[in-house]
């Protein structure tokens, strides 16, 4: 995935079955954000691989003062590029399985 | 340790720790 600058892992292990799991996020690199950042350090929240739109959560990233508006976009993308990398993981640990 | 939690108007729960200095990029 693209260097966004916004790193995001899981923040528990991976069991391949739960649908709601628990990431991390933090910034690594601000001189990739436009908007001045505050460091609060490394936010964790669930996301619903099925359910959720990593847009809606850098929103609501964004309304509690994490991030600003300008940075929003950044922040949907790195957590896009992490459940898609966590949803074809899954899909190929399952394939492999058959 | 120092760590935060911030609840959104829509429900949500954010939990705000230190970023061990190891998984921070150098500048």
């Amino acid at each position: 995935a693209e260097d966004t600058g916004v790193r995001v892992e899981l923040a528990e292990e991976d069991d391949g079955k739960k649908t709601s799991i628990a990431l991390r996020l933090w910034v690594e690199d601000q001189k990739k954000l436009k908007g001045k950042y505050k460091d609060s350090g490394a936010i964790e929240f669930t996301f619903d691989l099925n359910k959720e739109v990593p847009e809606a959560v850098a929103q609501e990233m964004v309304d509690s003062g994490f991030f600003l508006e300008s940075d929003m976009k950044i922040v949907g993308k790195s957590i896009r590029d992490r459940v898609a990398l966590i949803k074809w993981r899954r899909e190929r640990t399952i394939s492999r399985g058959k | 340790s120092t760590t935060t939690q911030v609840v959104t108007s829509a429900g949500r729960r954010f939990i705000v720790s230190p970023v061990p200095e190891s998984r921070l990029k150098e500048q």
